[in-house]
Parts: C-alpha cells; structure tokens; sequence
C-alpha cells in the first residue's frame, strides 16, 4: 500500500492511498485504504495522515482522523502519530501497522508498531529543505 | 506614570523576544512547504507528486500521480495490478483520494480489471455526488469514464496464488469453519458452534503483505 500526504505552499491538504491489499483474503474483502479517516485523512485546517499496515485492525480505530485531530488540537505531528499507535496497541498490541503525520506548517512524522520483524518504519519526504525526496526511518514503539 | 511607561515598555520587551523566539521556528516550518510525504520507500512515487507540485499542479494532483506512479511500478507488490492475489487468485485494488478544502472524498474498493485505481477515484469526485464505488460496479464506471477494462493477473500472481493452493491455502483469514481451515482449503462450511478467541494478528502481515 502507498499513503501520501501533500500539503502545498498555502497549506492545502491533499490525501490518497492505493493497495491491492491482503494476500489471500477472500473475495470481497475491503481493508482500510479507501476509507476516509482509516486509510487517509485531510483536512486544510489541520493537517494529513496516513496509515499503513493491517487494515482489519487498523479500520477500526480510524487512526487517520485521530492523528489529523491530535494536530488540529495542537499536537506535534510526530506525537500526534504516536498517540494514535499507542491507542491501538492497548487494544491489539501485535498489530503490524505504522502512520505518517503532517501539518499545515510543514512539519511531520511517523510512528509504527513494535513487533517481531518490524521495528523500524521507512517513509519518503520531500520538502524544499531537502535537495531531493528522502528516506526516513523511525524506531517502532 | 513613569512606572506604566517602564510596564508598557517592559511588555514589548517580553512581545519582541517573544516574536525573536517564534520567528526563526516560524519562517523554518514557512520554507517547509510545500511537503509530499509517503509511506514506505517508495521514491518513484514521491519524486512524481514532488515533480507535479513543482510543475504547477495541485495538491490533488501529486496525490493522484505520485500514488498512481506507485500503481504502474506495482510497488513492493502491494500496490496496483499483479500482486495480492485473493482466494480466487484475483487481483482487486482499493483506492482513495481526499481533499482537504472541500472535504470532497472519492474512493474505490474491491475494484476489478482496472489498473489506474486511484484515478478512478479521483473521477468519482470529478463526475459523481458519491463517495465509494465498489466491485464490478466501480468498474463498470471505470469504463465509462475511459479506463482500460484488462486482466490484472500477471505471472508473478499466478505463482503467489499457485503456492498457495500447494501449502492447502495457509494462511488464509477463515475460522470457525470445518473443514478446518488451518489445516485444509474450502470450500468451507459454518461450524455449529462458534468460539471467541483473542486475534493473532501480527502472524500473517507483514512489509510484503499490507493494506
């Protein structure tokens, strides 16, 4: 799956994800990606998130509008997405899963899940303060 | 009097060191923007939406491209045609695209034989008053608005799907079925008795396999 997350020099928000989801689900099967809130969310007056991971899980929590909300609320980006892994976690704490952040100031993060096999997370980010579009890499929590 | 004056003098004092504290971090996030962020490392996929912004093009259209950069080159084999086969060996996408300013949401899911998804989805903010479109029916608007109607299989998912019926369907996403599902492929029968256990989720996803 690609989320992404783009904010322009104004400030607009702009949101979308694409997968051709779970190996070997059943037919029918819709995970989170299409789902505003779950996949993705944007909104100008706050900021942009989107989720990754396992969408059976991750759908439920709507993580996307809980991060765009964190920040509309003030909360850092890279907080805001941590928050939103840490509330899921209490409820499935091995869920394979991770989220990107962004506000409409330009700042970001991400956050991910802890769990055997993936503890680290690598997103893409380009902005005019880096020369080209640049891998990041956050520890799982 | 003079004592307000040193007050009023003061108080400006504290609003310009205020202002030199916040200015700095102010025009930082200022030069910040604009920002294409995405997950995984996918690069194709963030160089086209950075290269849309930069051409002039709108925040909605470095999501459509940048996202549909990632359909043709099937990144990490999650997104777009020939990955993820289903239990029937199909390739289905699921789209979305979100405008911030208008809140307009337009999504596809469980869309068939068409390769540009998240075009599609941009299409159902452009022509309809709707917000998801699923299955044949997606596809049929699809067509309708000009997207090739074609196979997504390609040899790579026809051999993830043959792998699959040779390990007798593990892992699949059933339970409380007979035969058991752990053990053997459907077709599938409802178990009379239905039994509540904690999820294990973590044990089938992983960088390979995710929404």
């Amino acid at each position: 799956t690609i989320g992404m997350v783009v904010i322009g020099a104004s400030g607009t928000v702009a949101s979308g994800t694409s997968t051709n989801g779970a190996i070997h689900k059943l037919p029918g099967r819709v995970g989170d990606s299409p789902i505003a809130g779950a996949g993705s969310y944007a909104d100008s007056t706050a900021g942009g998130a989107a989720a990754t991971g396992d969408g059976d899980i991750m759908m439920r929590f709507l993580p996307s509008y809980q991060a765009v909300e964190y920040m509309r609320m003030g909360t850092d980006p890279t907080l805001a997405c941590q928050k939103v892994i840490s509330r899921i976690q209490k409820y499935a704490p091995k869920f394979f899963g991770a989220i990107i952040c962004a506000n409409t100031t330009g700042s970001y993060g991400a956050a991910c899940n802890k769990i055997p096999g993936f503890t680290q997370f690598h997103f893409m980010v380009s902005n005019p303060l880096l020369s080209r579009p640049t891998e990041q890499v956050v520890d799982c929590i | 009097m003079a004592a307000g004056r040193g007050g009023d003098w003061q108080g400006v004092t504290v609003v310009l060191l205020f202002l030199g504290v916040l200015t700095p971090a102010g025009a930082a996030s200022a030069a910040a923007l604009p920002v294409v962020i995405n997950t995984w490392a996918f690069r194709t996929a963030a160089d086209t939406a950075w290269r849309v912004l930069e051409s002039g093009g709108s925040e909605l259209d470095a999501v459509e491209r940048g996202c549909g950069q990632c359909e043709i080159d099937q990144c990490d084999g999650s997104v777009g045609y020939g990955g993820s086969p289903d239990e029937s060996g199909e390739t289905t996408l699921d789209a979305m695209i979100m405008d911030g300013n208008t809140m307009e949401v337009g999504a596809v899911a469980d869309l068939r034989r068409v390769k540009n998804a998240i075009g599609v989805a941009r299409k159902v903010i452009e022509y309809t008053k709707h917000t998801l479109l699923v299955g044949e029916s997606a596809s049929l608007f699809a067509v309708k608005m000009g997207f090739p109607y074609e196979d997504l299989t390609t040899q790579k998912s026809l051999s993830l799907y043959s792998e699959w019926l040779n390990q007798s369907c593990q892992p699949n996403y059933w339970k409380n079925v007979v035969p058991d599902s752990s053990k053997s492929c459907g077709p599938y029968k409802r178990r009379e008795e239905v039994t509540y256990k904690e999820e294990q989720t973590s044990s089938q996803r992983n960088i390979h396999n995710h929404d």
